[in-house]
Formats: C-alpha cells, structure tokens, sequence
C-alpha cells in the first residue's frame, strides 16, 4: 500500500498575473513530481498542491526564487490518513 | 465487526468501503420497494458493477433528475453524502412537501460510486487516486480523469494528454466504460432535465462550459438558479460558495461532464465542489460528512424544485 510520509500540501497564493501564469504551468513541471490538489483559479486565490518529501526543498526553493507566497497546509499527509484509518477502524467495530 | 442490519443503523457519519455502499443500496431497495429500485448501468473496466438507484412513484420515463458522486475516486465525501442523500430522499418523502411534489411528477437517479474501481483503489493501495484503473498501452501509468473523458471540446487545451497526469483525458472521448456507461443511459432516457454531478473540495456551483468562454444560451438562468442554490445551502452553517461558469471561475477544463450534458439538451447542467474546511482538502475529516450533506441537500433542493416547476 502507498503511503505518503513526509508529503507536505502547500497552500500558493498567486499575487499577479505573472505569478498566475507561473502557477499555471506547475503540474508540467514533472521533476517535481506534483499532485495539485486545487487548481489556478485566480489572483489571490489558493492553489494547493501535494508535494512529495524528495522533491520538497528544491520546490520550495522554486517557490522562493519567484517570490510566490505559500504556506504549509497539511504537514504530513500520511498524518491525517493514519488519523482517517484509525477512525474508520473503531467505528466499524 | 457489526454490520447494520437496515439503513437506519447504517452509520451515515463516517467513510465506508465499496462493499458497505454495495450493501446499504441492496438495504434500501428491500426496504423501499414501491420507491427504490437498482439499476445496473454497465461496468466498470475492473468489472464492478454500476449501480444507480432509481427513485421513482410510477409513471413511464417521466422527467428525471440525475445526481451522481464520487467520479473523483479521493473524494470521499462526495460517496459518503450520496448516502446520506438516498437515505434522506426515501426518509423525506411523503413529509416534505416540496421533495414529495417533484417526485410524484418526476424520477431521481444517484450515482454514488461512478468510479468504484477507482474507490476501491483508495482503500486499498493509494488513498490519493483520482481517476479510473484502465492501464494506457505503451505507457507505464495508469487511469484517466473521467471528468475530462467527455466528448465536450474532447482534447482541447484544459486536460492533459500524459496518461501520467491526475488530468489525462484518455486516448478519446468515453473511452472509460465508467463515462459511456452514463454516456448510453443518458441517451437512451432522453428525457432527463436536471444532471448534476458532485465533486469535492473548494466551494462552488458551476455551470457549463469549461472549455470554451462563449457563455452558453441559458446562462442568465443558470447564473440566477446557482445564486438561489448556494444562497439555501449557505443558510444551514454559513458555508460561502462560488458560482458561475467553469471556465470563468476555475479554469479551463476540457472534456467535462456538464458541458457534455448541457450539449445534449440537459439545461440545468451543474457540478459541485463541496465544502473545503481549509484545513485537508478532500481528506475531509468524517465528523463534516453530515454538515456538509446537510447543507448540499439544500442546494440540490433549489436545483430540483426549480426544474420541478418550470418545466422545458
């Protein structure tokens, strides 16, 4: 079974267009081996997507290079699946 | 482990298993059987079963209304409150004036597992999958977005054409059984004037199109209709929803289902994100089923009743 340790969801918030185009374009980049979560909408609008822990920094350092603001949404995605098994678990008993 | 014995018992406020779906269906045909019935629309590509309930009070292909949930295999609230969405309809009917209007006059069908492979998979090896199970020759990945799989602006820029992607639109338009099989049912129905088809996360009701940003003839309506949906739904618990056309309020998205539907003649075309608690995304925590189901049921009440009462 896959798990997702270390598997961050990043919250972007685009500024400007230029940042929005940017953003885009993100599942595309394949190196980065992204799962967006929630697409482009928008100026100011959210985007998330799930990062895997390998490829984390260098993406994060993507993000800071083009002055893209985020925050850490989920901080370990496997976390919160554990937490969604074990409620599953109990309450089928 | 316990399981319900009847619908009542079943436990509306956590995640099931496909095969807890599979049962509470059979359950509620059994217990309902001059309102529900089962009807097996085709197959999955891993041969499963798909099942849509059938709420009907007689007559012959009376006008219909189609929900389904779950095309996006992850979202699991979307399957969870189509349960509660069938309990609710049976629970309500003959109580609640406005739901038993429609369905004296009209059908309702709900698909709650419209890509049970896909389901399957997320309880069983990557809780992350989106899409079908179909392999793609020649390439190591497997699935396709069955909500770019529509032959609605097929293949235009707003899916992607790498079967690796969570967008793939498949090598061509139904090519997933999962999408035809509704594809056939629709056509062979021909008088169904509501479709509505349920995703999660982020909040909004949309209306075709989503590949192209010509608005479509009945958009007043349509814009006027989400505004009153998501006005009721957001009367239960505040929840604030976005609306309008796809392409103007998420993005381009080609091949999607409501887009297909509403170029069949399906006016009232739409398709949710239900609610986002900005904290997990779709890894909606179970104790939000039933809110979120609440408050969706008000949204599809205004959609029902509105198709109920001004009939084309």
């Amino acid at each position: 079974k896959e798990t997702f340790e270390g598997h961050q969801v990043l919250r972007i918030v685009p500024k400007n267009e230029l940042q929005l185009a940017l953003l885009k374009n993100l599942e595309e980049i394949v190196e980065f081996e992204l799962d967006v979560w929630m697409g482009v909408t928008g100026v100011s609008y959210p985007v998330d997507v799930r990062v895997p822990p390998h490829t984390l920094e260098t993406f994060k350092s993507y993000l800071d290079s083009h002055d893209l603001e985020y925050s850490t949404m989920i901080e370990d995605v496997q976390a919160i699946l554990d937490m969604e098994r074990e409620q599953m678990k109990s309450a089928a008993r | 482990l316990v399981q319900p014995r009847n619908t009542d018992s079943f436990d509306y406020a956590n995640y099931h298993t496909l095969s807890e779906i599979y049962s509470f269906q059979d359950m509620l045909v059994a217990e309902n059987p001059n309102l529900v019935s089962k009807i097996v629309i085709g197959q999955s590509y891993e041969g499963r079963p798909l099942n849509v309930l059938k709420f009907s009070t007689g007559g012959s292909n009376r006008p219909a209304i189609w929900i389904d949930t779950g095309i996006h295999s992850r979202e699991w609230v979307t399957q969870a409150s189509g349960l509660w969405f069938a309990k609710k309809i049976v629970t309500d009917y003959g109580k609640d004036s406005a739901l038993t209007a429609i369905l004296n006059n009209m059908d309702i069908f709900l698909e709650i597992a419209t890509n049970p492979d896909g389901y399957y998979f997320t309880h069983t090896s990557n809780r992350m999958w989106r899409k079908t199970r179909k392999p793609n020759p020649g390439n190591s990945c497997y699935g396709v977005d069955p909500n770019r799989n529509w032959d609605a602006g097929f293949g235009l820029p707003g899916a992607s054409t790498n079967p690796c992607s969570e967008t793939y639109h498949g090598p061509s338009a139904h090519s997933e059984s999962e999408v035809k099989s509704i594809v056939d049912f629709v056509k062979s129905h021909g008088n169904i004037k509501t479709f509505i088809s349920i995703h999660s996360y982020s909040q909004m009701l949309l209306y075709p199109c989503g590949y192209t940003t010509t608005p479509v003839k009945d958009q007043a309506e349509l814009h006027s209709l989400a505004e009153k949906a998501i006005t009721d739904l957001a009367s239960l618990y505040g929840t604030r929803y976005r609306y309008g056309s796809i392409i103007n309020v998420i993005y381009q998205a080609s091949g999607s289902t409501v887009d297909w539907t509403y170029e069949q003649g399906i006016k009232y075309s739409y398709t949710f994100e239900l609610r986002d608690t900005g904290s997990y995304g779709f890894l909606l925590p179970a104790k939000q089923i039933i809110p979120t189901a609440e408050e969706t049921w008000l949204a599809l009440m205004a959609l029902m009743d509105h198709t109920y009462k001004n009939p084309y």
